[in-house]
This record gives structure tokens, sequence and C-alpha cells, in this order.
């Protein structure tokens, strides 16, 4: 059964420490930029 | 439970970068006005899944024209990026590809190039000159006056003009009009063509050779013309597919637009 968590526990749930040496994906695009931006 | 979908491509993942790279080949191989471009910026990627190893791959790109000529056989590797002070062209290009077993395969591409504002030049370097609209008559009157030199001074094939590049008028500290070019040879010799220039016409596909001129004019404080054109020998034609928009080129055939 699915259960709706209240925000509260949500965030708290997401307050759950991340590992050491996490780093964080960049955001996937728009990517690099090869050359100069104009 | 079914296997999480696959997360999604990254811009700067080996897999997008082989897609840009495979639409670049194919917007410059299949040009036949302007200059080569370069990819500057994946701005965007989505991957529709077909079917087992099938894909459609949509690309949103941000390019920048190089300062090869499109018609050059230069590989895009070697072409240099103009820079910003030189006025760049950015291009932006919507690319959509098929993916099958590992193999890509462009189904559709539309681009629109432009130059970078005025504004944004002067901004950075207020001293350097900017892209003239390549229809100024003072390009024209360059452009003509340079071929003429040129052919009357060649041993070789009268060339013909077939369109205009880019052009920059400069007023300070001397007035000079720089213009680059795309020529074509004819079935004329310089010779012959001094007595019917009207008769001599461009090679036929199987025999072109082409080529690329740069002209500089200095008509203040006095008057020079320099003029250096290099032919590209016969190289294997490619089906002509306009694809990057130039705004205000001079074609020799007024209205072949490009998509």
């Amino acid at each position: 059964s699915v259960t709706k968590r209240a925000v509260a526990g949500a965030a708290q749930h997401d307050k759950v420490p991340r590992p050491v040496g996490f780093v964080p994906r960049p955001p996937p695009c728009p990517g690099k930029i090869r050359h100069f931006d104009i | 439970v079914p296997a999480a979908p696959p997360a999604p491509l990254g811009c700067d993942d080996p897999e997008s970068e082989a897609a840009a790279e495979a639409a670049v080949n194919y917007i410059n191989g299949h040009s036949h006005h302007g200059y080569k471009f370069a990819l500057n910026r994946i701005e965007d990627i989505r991957v529709v899944p077909q079917g087992p190893n099938n894909d459609i791959i949509f690309l949103e790109l941000d390019l920048l024209e190089t300062k090869c000529p499109i018609l050059s056989p230069t590989p895009l590797a070697n072409c240099t990026v103009r820079s910003f002070a030189e006025h760049a062209v950015e291009g932006d290009c919507d690319v959509k590809l098929q993916r099958v077993d590992g193999t890509l395969s462009v189904l559709a591409s539309k681009c629109h190039s432009h130059a970078d504002s005025s504004e944004d030049i002067l901004k950075v370097c207020p001293d350097c000159p900017l892209l003239a609209s390549l229809n100024n008559t003072e390009v024209l009157e360059t452009v003509s006056a340079a071929l003429n030199d040129y052919n009357s001074k060649t041993t070789d094939s009268y060339l013909r003009l077939l369109e205009i590049g880019r052009a920059k008028v400069q007023y300070y500290p001397a007035h000079i009009v720089v213009a680059e070019f795309a020529v074509g040879a004819t079935n004329c010799s310089a010779e012959e063509a001094k007595a019917n220039a009207g008769a001599c016409q461009l090679l036929p596909e199987d025999q072109s050779n082409f080529g690329f001129c740069t002209s500089v004019m200095v008509k203040r404080p006095s008057q020079d013309l320099q003029v250096d054109c290099q032919l590209y020998g016969h190289q294997v034609p490619v089906p002509a597919i306009p694809l990057l928009s130039r705004p205000g080129v001079t074609y020799i055939h007024p209205g072949q637009d490009t998509s």
C-alpha cells in the first residue's frame, strides 16, 4: 500500500546525510562551451 | 519490478558528443554557402527509444563560424573558429538523428546563422571593424575591382564570382574595405575572356574548380588594392542540400535561398 508521507517527514527523510565524497552530478544540459559564448 | 528507465543523457556524455559530431559533419558536408561551422556547445539532447538498439535523437546545437569557406577541402579540425573580436557568427541548429545498432544517421536538420550584435563587439573592442551588409555598395565595388584585378593578371582560368562570404568596412584611422568571396573557374583562359567574358561559363560539376579570394582595398589615406585567390582544384561534389541560412549573402543566381 502506498502511504502519503507528511512533508515534514519527507523533508526529514531528505536530510539523510550524503555519503562522504558525494559529488552532485552537474546538470545534464546545456553542455560545456568549447570556444566562447555569444 | 520493471527496469528503471536509463538516466537521461547528459550533453557532455560521449554518446551526445558522437551524435553532435555526426550532425556537424552532415551540416558542413551538405551546405554550399558561407563557411564551415564548428561545435561550440550542445544545448540539449533528447533520446526517444524506438525499440531494441533503435533510438531517435533530437539535438539542439550551438555552432560557431570558422574561417574555412564551406567549399574548402581543409578538415574541420584544422579550421580556426572566428574570434569574438572578428565579429563572430553563430549557428543555431536543431537536428534529428537515428541510431541503429550504434550507427548514427541524420534524418533532418534546420539551422539559422546570425552575426553577434554590434553592441557586444564594440563593448569589448571599440575600434574593431564590424561586418558590413553584403549588398553594401563599397563591398560590391571592392569585390568587383578585386576580381577584375586578379583576372587581368592571372595566366590561369578566368574566375567568376560565386558568392561574397563576409566583408567589413573600416573608416578610422584609415578607410579600408575587406572582403572575402568564393570563386569558380570557367571554361575560358583569362586571355580568351578579354575578348568576350560573357561567353565564359563555370566549369561543369564533374570538372568544377572552386576557390576563395580575400581582398583589401585601402581608400584613404592612399588608394591600394591587394587580392589573394586560392583555387582548391577539382573535388568530388556533394548533393546540394543548403542548410544554414545566410542572411544577406549575395548569390550569383538570385533567389537561390537556403532553408
